[in-house]
Formats: C-alpha cells, structure tokens, sequence
C-alpha cells in the first residue's frame, strides 16, 4: 500500500528513504498484506517515537529517519 | 523496553566474548578497555559474568567491518546504520558488529561514541530489543554525550532484569 508522496511534503529520495527505513526497522512474518502495508509500518514507527499516530509521512519523520541509529529493528515479529 | 522476539537469553552464568578486529580511530587497547566497561555495566546489574577469550568461537564475537561483511546485514557508509548486534544463541547470536566506515571516538567531539554504541549492542547480545525511552542506553538513535555522566538508566536496568534477575549483592 503506497504512502502519499504528494501529501508528505518531502523530495523524491527521501521518500525512497523513508520506504526502504520502513522495510528495514518494522518487520513483520505475517503475511497479510495489511500487516506489512508502509502505512501500518509507519504508524507502528510513530507509535513507537511516540509521534502522532497519523500514517502520513512528514519532514519531521524523515529527520528522524536520518538519525544514526542501531542497525536492529524497532519492530520485529 | 522490550525483550527480543521469543525472549532469548543466555543460561549460563559465564558468558565469552572475543574482539575480532578493531577501528583505526582508536588505540587497541582503548578499544579493549571500553568493550570490558560496557560488559561490566550490564553485569553490574545481573548474575552474569563476562570473560575475553583470544582464540577460538566465543559467545559475543566482536569486530569492526565495513559494507557487506557476511551476516545479510551490510553496513550503508557512514551515517545511518552505525552498528548492529544479534540476540543470544548459537552461531552468529550474541555477536555485535559496528560498521568501520564511521569516526568512532572515547569522548565528546566529532564521531561516534564507542562506549555508548557498543553498551547499546551488548544490551541486545543479552537479549534486549529497543526502548521507546529517549533517555535509555536501548533508544534506537545515538546520541552524543558525555562519557562520565554515560550509564544505564532505569528502563534498562529493569529490562535487563527482567530476563536475568538482579545480582545477590543489588
């Protein structure tokens, strides 16, 4: 399921950036298609940051997602 | 914070590890020294001991690499992902990598604090996963702070805990 480039407000590459952090810190082994579904992932990521629970990609996020950080996801199940 | 998925642990009460390879941004001996302080901050806590070993397969095998270094989990550069570690277990568990194309330092200044990256992946050699407590070791982003004042706060010491219990003497 896309997330809304046009509604986010952010470039070109880091909305490819936003979708590759996704894949890689918010791992689910379901496969239904609404557990791994970009907009559930980044509601978890905002939940856990304790952001906004919005599903909207914003350049708030996208700095957060710029931070050096440990290599091991945040959600893994 | 939180266990890994499963909740994975060591159950023995000694626990190996064994430095692979180094950074050339610190002195050996520096890097030994921190590597030692980290491990001691998490058995502080917990009835578990840590001993170096310098040959052979040790529980945490630690290195330094760069790029893809054999584990499906290639280094990006500098920046972003600046380390990573695997939850207890055989083979590759326990292990703790950090990506040598960062500047990797003991103190404040530009770089990459190494004592507060590698407390950070031996949380998760014992089977911590990420906190959501900005203020704790187990926060997924690093920060750069002052190594005096660095420690384990609360949240990591209860989860910590939680899988192992507390030491006799705490």
């Amino acid at each position: 399921l896309p997330l809304s480039r046009e509604a986010a407000d952010v470039s070109a590459l880091q909305w490819e950036q936003a979708q590759d952090y996704l894949r890689k810190f918010y791992i689910h082994d379901s496969k239904a298609k609404e557990a791994n579904s970009l907009v559930v992932k980044l509601k978890e990521m905002q939940k856990f940051f304790g952001l906004p629970v919005t599903g909207k990609l914003s350049p708030q996020i996208v700095e957060l997602m710029q931070k050096p950080r440990c290599g091991v996801p945040d959600v893994a199940k | 914070y939180s266990l890994m998925p499963d909740s994975p642990k060591w159950h023995s009460r000694e626990v190996t590890y064994r430095i692979m390879s180094y950074t050339s941004d610190l002195p050996q001996f520096k890097v030994d020294q921190i590597v030692a302080k980290a491990l001691r901050m998490w058995s502080k806590q917990i009835p578990l001991k840590f001993r170096r070993v310098r040959s052979g397969t040790a529980d945490i095998m630690i290195g330094f690499a760069k790029g893809d270094h054999g584990d499906s989990l290639p280094f990006d550069g500098p920046g972003n992902t600046l380390a990573h570690a695997f939850a207890p277990g055989p083979g590759l568990g326990g292990d703790a990598h950090f990506d040598k194309d960062e500047y990797w330092t003991d103190g404040d200044g530009p770089g990459v604090n190494f004592l507060h990256a590698a407390t950070h992946e031996f949380g998760h050699s014992l089977g911590l996963g990420h906190s959501s407590d900005p203020n704790a070791v187990m926060y997924p982003t690093y920060g750069n702070g002052n190594p005096e004042d660095f420690r384990l706060t609360e949240d990591d010491i209860e989860g910590i805990q939680e899988l192992y219990g507390k030491r006799d003497d705490l």
